[in-house]
């Protein structure tokens, strides 16, 4: 559902270059439940955005769903990404003048779903996450936590094929953190595709395939083999 | 050294009460390594920043080293703070049009710490969490990783007699990881409180105590009796 054909991204700073993601191929296929792990630095957030189609390569080419993502406008670009892909970014990236149930509201403003449906939407994700008491809170008078699941929460509102999730349990206690991944593993029984980055053993547990980066490119995967 | 005496802090919103801290009293002695856990939400944060000095509690008293915070007037409260307390936040709070070098100089310029002393000692800690090759990046230009390490640089450059950190591995692998808690058990060795709010069982192990919190109050704790 996403083929990365020899990606290339490169930051160039004065006369310092930065090869963040330094050749990568990779196809990720639909329903898969896809591990991404590797060093701090070791490109996983680069290639993540350029998998959610948040930023463009330097070089290599990028398919969605069989399309060809560099010869889509912006318009067309952003359409299917809202449409397809919900993203929990690392940072969060949660808007701080709007409360958390109107960041979860979002993604299905911009997709053009009716008022009273996506309010019925952001609640009923919001409550998912366990943050039923807290919706009318902006990202300033929430934990970090619970900025970190209203940040899921917001992935999951349009209802996407594909969930690219950075770091979704770094600010999490182990049973919050659960809470999360059974509602991943749920989802992905449902068969939608999800990519999860983690430094955490326990998350990458329940993958099917774990790739490990480093400095930029793939180094090694592995694939469970069992059921 | 820092002494917690029946500290409540209450957020009002609207008709809406959140006990962020809800009657917490605690001792932490001079040269402890203190561990707090608990769900998301349950006010470690806010007791952090309490014990910190950078909020003040609505009830209840806290002590600095033998001193009264809440009579301390704000400037001289700033100095006690700035010269004895590294704190490294759970959003990092990086000053985005800084370079992480910058940043980590921010509390020696506070300090009046000489131009080439800060400079040097600002390199020194950047090095300390392997971050030599990026002191020149602004936090928009490094990873989540690599911003969570500057915030820990600069929780280290003053030389500090009390570090909070407040989740301080969660956006770090497992290697990154284990550098800094070596840095927080070398400088507990020097002498140095070391606070750490945390997750993460193995994280968790490196401390002397563990206290528990749930819904703003300390609910239990564990004290290791090994070496
Ligand atoms: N805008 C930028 N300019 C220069 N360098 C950058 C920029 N953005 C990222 N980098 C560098 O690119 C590399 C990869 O960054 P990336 O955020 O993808 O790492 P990561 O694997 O997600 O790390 P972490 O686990 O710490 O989140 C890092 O070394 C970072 O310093
Ligand atoms: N400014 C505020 N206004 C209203 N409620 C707040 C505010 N700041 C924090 N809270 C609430 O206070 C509670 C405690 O927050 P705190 O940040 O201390 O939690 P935490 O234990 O650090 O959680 P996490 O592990 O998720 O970081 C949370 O339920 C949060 O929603
Ligand atoms: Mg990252
Ligand atoms: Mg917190």
């Amino acid at each position: 559902i996403i083929n990365v054909e020899n990606v290339r991204k490169t930051y160039r700073m004065g006369d310092n270059i930065v090869k963040a993601v330094d050749g990568v191929t990779l196809n990720v296929f639909g329903g898969e439940y896809l591990i991404i792990m590797g060093p701090s630095g070791s490109g996983k957030t680069t290639l993540m955005h350029l998998m959610g189609c948040l930023d463009k390569p330097d070089s290599g080419e990028i398919y969605l769903a069989g399309k060809c993502v560099s010869k889509l406008n912006d318009r067309d670009l952003a359409r299917v990404r809202n449409k397809m892909i919900g993203f929990v970014f690392q940072q969060f990236n949660l808007l701080p003048r709007l409360t958390a149930l109107e960041n979860v509201e979002l993604p299905m403003i911009y997709a053009g779903v009716p008022r009273a449906i996506r309010h019925k939407r952001a609640k009923e994700v919001l409550t998912m996450v366990g943050l039923r008491d807290r919706m009318e809170h902006k990202p300033t008078q929430l934990s970090g936590g619970q900025m970190q699941r209203v940040a899921i929460a917001r992935a999951l509102a349009n209802q996407p094929q594909i969930i690219l999730a950075d770091e979704p349990t770094g600010n999490l206690d182990s049973k919050s953190g659960e809470e999360i991944l059974k509602i991943f593993s749920d989802l992905h029984s449902d068969g939608l595709t999800i990519i999860v980055v983690t430094h955490d053993l326990e998350v990458a547990a329940n993958g099917q395939r774990v790739i490990h980066m480093r400095d930029g490119r793939i180094v090694s995967q592995e694939v469970r083999t069992s059921v």
